[in-house]
């Protein structure tokens, strides 16, 4: 369901160049559950923002359910973005002045639901997460992990087909990850394919294949068996 | 050097009433490294935001150094705040406009250092940490860890004698995370008081005792001994 072919990703800064991705192959099929990690710096959300449609490569190919994203326009990128993928940020991006259930709606807007179908699945969405007494709070009045599990509320509203979350149990205690982790897993038995950044061991075991990025490159990439 | 007697907090919001602390009672003695764990939504951040003096107790007391600052104006607040206390913020709060360098300068602005001890405590926070080649680049230039430890550096360039850090180590792979806290270590040997929240027990292990919070209350608070 997700290609990519030798990717290379350079940010220009003045006089230096980062290469941030050098050379990525990876696959994932459609009901694959990836967990991706590696050192700070290795490469893990600009790969997780190219697969997102949010950014570009440098070079290389990026194919999405067969089509090659490369050559799209931003509005086309942005349906696809709206249509097929939930993303959630390392930094949760929610707006301030804006409730929970409000910020979970968001991708809604963008499709041709109406306004009583975009509440209920907002609504179902944040009790997914645990959050359903809380959905109109702004996200100054939420935990650090309350926020977190809005902004995931928020990538899943729309059902995407492809979940891609980067780092999306990092301010949750263990039991509270745990249970989101098992959310995901009947998720992923339903058939959503799932990318998901984690420094957490134990948080990449319930996926069922691990890659590892170390400096702009895949170091491993191994499926998990005991989970 | 902190101590807080039976302090509650109360946030209102609209009809509901989140009881956020339940009377809490805690001593911290000079040179201490407690780690603070518990449940998204316990009132950890809520609790760390008092002992920063970013935030008022409903009821009970808090004192700092044997001051008592809820009897303290704004003003005297940020005065105590500048000059003792250290905090990293559970979301980094970095200015997006301004370098690594210069986000790290800012406590030292509200100080009578000159220009050149300024630059050069920045650049020597920015090196404790791992990102003196860095200096120049914007937040949205770094990647989630790096801008935590940019962070991090911020917090300890007035050279605090308390270090408040809420999650320092969340979007940091295990090998930086264990560099961090080595850092962390040879700072409270050297005196520094820390408390920081976690919501990983080998972080945890790094200090010298663990408070466990559950619904607004201490549920443990235990000496931490085979570190
Ligand atoms: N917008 C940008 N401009 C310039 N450099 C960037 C940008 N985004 C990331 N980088 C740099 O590219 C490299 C890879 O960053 P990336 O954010 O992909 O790392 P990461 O693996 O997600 O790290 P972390 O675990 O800390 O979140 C880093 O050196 C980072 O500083
Ligand atoms: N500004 C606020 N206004 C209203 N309620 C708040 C506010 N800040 C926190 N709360 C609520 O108070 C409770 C405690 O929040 P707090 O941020 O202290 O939790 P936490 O232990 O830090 O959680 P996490 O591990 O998710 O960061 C939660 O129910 C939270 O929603
Ligand atoms: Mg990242
Ligand atoms: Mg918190």
């Amino acid at each position: 369901i997700l290609r990519v072919e030798d990717v290379h990703k350079y940010y220009e800064l003045g006089e230096t160049r980062v290469h941030a991705l050098r050379g990525i192959n990876v696959s994932v099929e459609s009901g694959g559950f990836v967990a991706i990690m590696g050192a700070s710096g290795s490469g893990k959300s600009t790969f997780m923002n190219i697969l997102g449609c949010l950014d570009r490569p440098t070079s290389g190919r990026y194919l999405l359910e067969g089509i090659d994203v490369s050559g799209r326009t931003k509005h086309e990128l942005a349906g696809i973005r709206n249509s097929k993928l939930g993303f959630v940020f390392q930094g949760f991006n929610l707006l301030p002045r804006t409730t929970a259930l409000e910020n979970v709606q968001l991708p809604t807007l963008y499709t041709a639901i109406n306004a009583i179908e975009r509440q209920k699945r907002a609504r179902e969405a944040l009790a997914l997460v645990g959050l359903a007494e809380r959905s109109q709070h702004y996200p100054s009045q939420l935990s650090g992990g309350q926020q977190q599990r809005v902004a995931l509320a928020r990538a899943l509203v729309n059902h995407p087909s492809i979940l891609l979350a980067d780092e999306p149990t990092g301010n949750l205690d263990s039991r509270t990850a745990v249970e989101i982790m098992e959310v995901l897993q009947d998720l992923n038995e339903q058939g959503l394919t799932i990318v998901l950044v984690t420094h957490e061991p134990d948080i990449a075991q319930f996926a069922k294949r691990m890659i590892v990025f170390r400096d702009g490159k895949i170091r491993k990439d191994d499926a998990l068996h005991d989970r």
